[in-house]
């Protein structure tokens, strides 16, 4: 599902060179679930975005379902990132104009699905999250972990190839942390491919495998990666 | 520092009375650290803006430095707070258009002290919270845990009495995380009273003791509270 190979991302700064990645390689097939831990700053949000095609590498190649996104311009790469990622965002990223049953339906109603259906699906995946009770609700009037879960809910709609999940349990509580890795483990156990960035070893150990990042580099890999 | 009295914040939503908190009673002294943990939804956020008057109760009384917050308008309780409450906000609130220093810069520039001596106090926040590398950058240039810092850092210059910290280690590794904990736990032992939201029972632990919530009421209280 996913091939990252070499892949690097600087950024300038004035005359310094940042760089967020540097020499990555990751593979991920469907039905695997992977972990991305490594202290701020070390780029998990950035492989994140270059594995959903959401940007391109500086060097090296992200091949997406098949697709050299490189090869993509901002239209071909946003139409592969519609048809095969589910993105769960670090700060959420919900539509402000619209209610929570709105923001998850939103990617079923691209895709050409009717509104009826997928409000349908939309409910669905709230009860999934424990938040039917806001099917209504605004974004601005929902707490944060409330938000992280309706954003967790858009990501799971539509049965997505690729599931990238930016810190989905940070702003939530014990409990409900863990309904939400048994979400995600079934939908990968059901044939979804999975990357998990966490700082909670706990949610990691989730994952098949846990990767390790410092600096834009892996340092460090665990877990049963497949033979 | 801060007194809040049968306190209660409800919302309209259609025809439905979402009590976002009921009826909480806390006190907070100088030099003394509170932990607030409870489920996603359970009004730990709304409790933070009542107790630093970024938000009116709808019954029940918030005293903070002397000041009955539902007898001043918007404009007083904006002074009260800028004078005595240091936040770190949930979604952090940076302003976007500021480099990091300048938006730690900014509390103590509308205090009224110079430019030159707040970049000063900002240098030393950004040391205190591991990220002097960032003093130059936009928020849109950070990760998400460096954002956080940044915000960590704002709360912390100025020496409010009063330090509101919403989540303030969500988004950091463990050892980040425990970085933060040392300097607000240094804050408090230097006089300043406080308030932690955690989901993380480990930093709670830092507090002198922790309160409960759960559907906007309190439901338990450990640690050692002031005999
Ligand atoms: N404008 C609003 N209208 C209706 N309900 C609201 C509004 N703002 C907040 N709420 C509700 O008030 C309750 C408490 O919210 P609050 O943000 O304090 O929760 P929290 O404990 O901080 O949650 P989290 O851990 O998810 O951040 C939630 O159920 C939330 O949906
Ligand atoms: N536009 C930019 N210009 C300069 N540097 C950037 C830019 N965007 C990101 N960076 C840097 O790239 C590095 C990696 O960022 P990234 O967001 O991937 O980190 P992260 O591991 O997700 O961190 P966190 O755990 O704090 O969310 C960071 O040092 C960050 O400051
Ligand atoms: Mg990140
Ligand atoms: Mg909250």
């Amino acid at each position: 599902v996913l091939r990252i190979n070499a892949a690097s991302r600087y950024y300038r700064d004035g005359d310094a060179e940042i760089r967020a990645l540097d020499e990555i390689n990751l593979t991920v097939h469907a039905g695997e679930f992977v972990a991305v831990m490594g202290p701020s700053g070390s780029g998990k949000s950035t492989l994140l975005s270059l594995a959903g095609a959401l940007d391109t590498p500086t060097r090296g190649e992200v091949v997406l379902a098949g697709a050299n996104i490189s090869a993509l311009n901002a239209t071909g790469r946003a139409a592969v990132r519609r048809r095969h990622a589910g993105f769960v965002f670090q700060d959420y990223n919900l539509v402000p104009a619209l209610t929570a049953a709105e923001n998850i339906a939103l990617p079923l109603e691209l895709d050409g699905m009717s509104v009826r259906q997928a409000r349908r699906a939309a409910r669905a995946a709230l009860i999934d999250v424990d938040a039917v009770e806001l099917t209504d609700r605004f974004p601005d009037q929902m707490s944060g972990g409330q938000r992280q879960r309706v954003a967790i809910a858009r990501a799971l709609v539509g049965e997505r190839s690729l599931l990238l999940a930016d810190e989905p349990t940070g702003a939530l509580d014990t409990n409900t942390g863990e309904t939400i890795m048994r979400v995600l483990r079934a939908r990968i156990d059901a044939g979804a491919a999975g990357i998990l960035v966490t700082h909670d070893a706990r949610h990691a150990a989730w994952a098949d495998r846990t990767v390790f990042l410092r600096d834009g580099r892996v340092t460090d890999e665990t877990g049963t990666a497949a033979a």
